[in-house]
This record gives C-alpha cells, sequence and structure tokens, in this order.
C-alpha cells in the first residue's frame, strides 16, 4: 500500500506503475493518472497530474524523469516529489499553495522500455528500445530525437551510438507521444523540467547556441532562487546556467524543444554525482539527493506565481 | 549476482585530457575500445581540462589502462568493480528479492 512504500530503494518499472495506480486511488482530490501513449514496446505512458483538482483552467508544471534508462535517480526523484507534494500540503503553506495553484504534470518514466531493460538485462542502457531495421543496434537517444537542432553537434547518425539521434525527429513513439501532449497543453504549461543525473547541473536553454533567451533575467532568477535552494538541503553545489555555456553547444535536447515550443521556464538537471558512484548512486543516497532537489523544483514552480 | 554477475571485473576509469593530443588519442581508444562512455554522453564533446568517464569491460581494462600508460596520460580508477558497486546499490532490492 501507499504508506507502507519505499521511497528509499529503487523500484522497477512494474513497482512505479503499481504505486503510480494506489497513489491515483488514494488521492482522488489530488491525483488523476492517465496514458499519453504507448511505447515502441507497447507500453502505456503514464502521467500523473497532481494539483488541488479545481474546475478552473491552473497553470502546470511538467516534470519527467527517467528520459535515460540508466539514470535511476531519476524515476525515484519523481515517486519522492509527488510523495512529498500529497504528504506535506496540509504542514507547508508553499506545497498547499503550489498544489491549489499549479497542475504539475509527472511522468516518473519517460523512457519505460529502456528502464525495464536496464533492470533485467543492462543496467548501463541508456536510450530506447525502438528497432532498426538495416542495424542490429537498438535505441535512440530519446533526448537527441527532438525537432530541435536536430541530429547536430554531440549527436550521432549511427544507430549504434549512445547518442544516436533516431531517424527523424520524433521517431520515437515515447518522444512523439510527450510532444504531442505538451503541443496540446501549451498554453497552460508554463514549465518544462526533465530530471537527468551525473553532473549536478541546473540548464536551461539554449544547448544549440550561444545566444541569450529573451527572458534570460526571469529564468536566470529562477535557476539562480533554485540552486540556492537546493544548497541549503546538504550545501551541495549546483553549477547552472544555459547549456551552452555551462556544457558545451550540443544539438537541441527536450529543454530546448519545450522553450521554443512556448514554454517560458524550460529546465534540465543534472542530479547527483559527478563520478564517485556515477549511475550506481547508493540507496542511501535517494533521500537527501530528492530532498535537496525538491526544493529547488519548489523554488521554481512558486517563480511561476510571481510576476516576472 | 545481479545481471548474472556480467560486469564482474568491469571498471570506471576517469582521465582529464590537458590537450588536444590527448583529446585525440581518447577519442581513438574510445572507437576502438568500444567503452561506455558516462561522461561527457558524446565522444564529440570530449574538451581538454574535462573529466571524461570510461566503463570499460574487463577484457578491455588492461589494454586500456596501458595506451593511457603509453600515452603518459594519468588516469584514475572511480570504480574498480562494477558489479560490487551494483550489487551495493541495491542491496535491499536483493535481500527483498531473498524475501
Amino acid at each position: 500500500s501507499e504508506s507502507e512504500y519505499d521511497y528509499e530503494v529503487y523500484h522497477s518499472l512494474e513497482e512505479i506503475q503499481s504505486w503510480m495506480h494506489e497513489i491515483n486511488r488514494t488521492h482522488p482530490h489530488f491525483v488523476n493518472m492517465f496514458s499519453i501513449g504507448q511505447s515502441f514496446e507497447g507500453r502505456p505512458l503514464y502521467v500523473l497530474q497532481l494539483g488541488k483538482k479545481s474546475r478552473r483552467d491552473k497553470k502546470a508544471v511538467w516534470i519527467d524523469c527517467g528520459v535515460h534508462a540508466r539514470e535511476w535517480i531519476g524515476p525515484a526523484f519523481c515517486q519522492w516529489f509527488v510523495k512529498e507534494a500529497l504528504h506535506s500540503y496540509h504542514s507547508d503553506p508553499v506545497t498547499r499553495r503550489l498544489m491549489n495553484q499549479l497542475y504539475f504534470y509527472i511522468m516518473p518514466v519517460f523512457n519505460v522500455d529502456g528502464y525495464h531493460f536496464s533492470w533485467t538485462k543492462d543496467r548501463f542502457w541508456r536510450k530506447t528500445r525502438s528497432k532498426n531495421s538495416k542495424f542490429h543496434c537498438r535505441g535512440v537517444d530519446a533526448n537527441r530525437n527532438w525537432k530541435v537542432k536536430w541530429c547536430e553537434e554531440g549527436a550521432s547518425s549511427h544507430p549504434c551510438d549512445e547518442t544516436y539521434c533516431g531517424p527523424y525527429p520524433e521517431s520515437e513513439p515515447e518522444v512523439k507521444a510527450v510532444a504531442n501532449f505538451l503541443r496540446k497543453q501549451r498554453k497552460r504549461v508554463k514549465a518544462y523540467i526533465s530530471i537527468h543525473a551525473y553532473a549536478q547541473m541546473l540548464l536551461y536553454p539554449y544547448s544549440y547556441k550561444y545566444a541569450t533567451i529573451p527572458n534570460f533575467d526571469c529564468v536566470e532568477s529562477a535557476a539562480h532562487n533554485a540552486v540556492l535552494a537546493l544548497y541549503s538541503a546538504y550545501g551541495v553545489r549546483y553549477r547552472y546556467g544555459p547549456a551552452s555555456t555551462t556544457l558545451y553547444v550540443s544539438s537541441g535536447s527536450s529543454m530546448d524543444w519545450a522553450y521554443k515550443n512556448g514554454i517560458p521556464y524550460a529546465f534540465a538537471f543534472e542530479l547527483r554525482d559527478t563520478g564517485y558512484f556515477g549511475f550506481l548512486l547508493p540507496e542511501t543516497l535517494i533521500n537527501p539527493t530528492c530532498t535537496e532537489t525538491t526544493r529547488a523544483v519548489k523554488t521554481i514552480s512558486a517563480s511561476l506565481l510571481k510576476k516576472c | 549476482y545481479l545481471y548474472n554477475n556480467r560486469y564482474a571485473g568491469d571498471q570506471v576509469i576517469r582521465v582529464i585530457p590537458h590537450n588536444d593530443g590527448e583529446v585525440e588519442i581518447l577519442k581513438s581508444l574510445y572507437k576502438q575500445l568500444e567503452v561506455d562512455l558516462w561522461q561527457p554522453n558524446s565522444v564529440s564533446i570530449i574538451t581538454e581540462g574535462a573529466a571524461v568517464d570510461l566503463h570499460i569491460d574487463r577484457n578491455s581494462s588492461g589494454i586500456f589502462r596501458s595506451h593511457l600508460q603509453q600515452a603518459k596520460i594519468p588516469y584514475k580508477v572511480l570504480i574498480s568493480n562494477l558489479q560490487k558497486e551494483i550489487e551495493k546499490q541495491s542491496g535491499s532490492r536483493s535481500s527483498r528479492k531473498r524475501r
């Protein structure tokens, strides 16, 4: 049951989906579970709408986790965030205000096939599990499959490469489903957050050019406040800024696509760590990592409710 | 053993290339030995001064390290046995399995 669910361990895809059904059943006034499509292998792409249900249209924040299969701390964070939001609604005024005034669309596992494969066959699988008729290698890098500066620097057009961009943009049903949902909800979704791992950074557009985004001041301020909030938990310092200058210029990612499609606040988190455990972050670090990241995400969400 | 013990002896090695020459050597080794790049996530963006973390399977790690030593490129072994780390990561899971 939900009360016995252990948020401080990693869960298989099946356990996460059962947990979503249970959360949906036990919190009817705050949670609505739906599917936005199917993966290449036919698995449902579940999303939780989180927030006090209301008849009026509310602004929304989209959060996806698990774009890259081996980054297990992502799905752990998405589940943690939902649990924290529901458990602190009555005790934390900030949570209450966010849940009353916003919806959060939470996708705990974006790359459901890859995640399942990383639990069963290859722990370090990264990509989706789509097949390519001409090559024996499978999978596309779901963060290189978006229709924005597609398949240029930092992406590969070879199906066997880890950063394979796919045969064409949105070729991956998982990417297509999320893009379609965000296109439909364009008027309401004001922030896009994608959770990745292994760099301790908070990045925003652009990845693919050195230009400054039009609402730079607002996004920069939200990012700055977010990493301050994250630091306040355990003193972990995150680097933050435009991806092109903080990391390197590369082809467009989901964050760039979201921004280009009208979502004013688009971020990619790279959670812990920076190389000690890498993708094998121990379960003992799930709690602190998710606690600090929840502070950052709440700070970003709160900035949507301020005028900027 | 999780994953049929397939990661026993695999290592994660960190190299910080100091110049273009070392960057090029790393890129060619990456292609030759089919290692799994953990960071950065694309070989084309390996740059001097930035950490490169590579997962190397047990059959290639010796060759990889000897190439680095020949080229006098310093490296650090971040994870000396990946299978052990995997077992540790989901310690409770394996106990759950036993349950």
